[in-house]
């Protein structure tokens, strides 16, 4: 039901913003 | 202070974006289910999802855009974003959220929520970072 060949496709982890606790606060 | 001035939106937020989920399954962006979300990072090594409640949304450097500051997390980290209005988040059990919904429609045509402080949105982190 969905044609990949001609349109790009994106990896699901794209759209979710990286927010890392891990930077010097 | 957020770091870097807001980005420009990427197109795999225009609806019909064909999204692939970890286990390959194709699903155009508007129809993605907070389940689809869980269900990759589940199944991704490297990935971990993480619950980043809103809790401040403030004017930007620029007028379009917005400070958002979450709390990531178990722990809580205070983490701050800088992004455009029209920048979507997942919103646990509700969908694609913005500031500005209305902005996002007109221009990627993909319907969304207004973002409230309170949300919880679907963030990203990598596994065994601490």
């Amino acid at each position: 039901n969905v044609e990949p060949r001609s349109v790009p496709v994106f990896p699901w982890h794209s759209l979710v913003p990286f927010l890392a606790p891990t930077q010097s606060d | 202070a957020p770091s870097s001035s807001p980005v420009a939106l990427p197109p795999f937020f225009m609806r019909g974006s064909i999204i692939q989920l970890a286990d390959g399954e194709l699903k155009r962006v508007e129809d993605l289910k907070t389940e689809d979300f869980i269900h990759s990072a589940e199944i991704s090594s490297e990935l971990k999802i993480d619950s980043s409640t809103v809790e401040r949304i403030d004017d930007g450097q620029t007028p379009n855009a917005v400070v958002i500051q979450f709390a990531v997390g178990e722990l809580k980290a205070q983490v701050c974003v800088e992004v455009l209005l029209e920048y979507p988040f997942f919103v646990f059990g509700q969908g694609w959220s913005s500031c500005s919904p209305d902005r996002t429609t007109r221009l990627f045509e993909l319907s969304c929520a207004k973002l409230c402080v309170g949300d919880v949105c679907v963030s990203l982190t990598l596994r065994g970072l601490r």
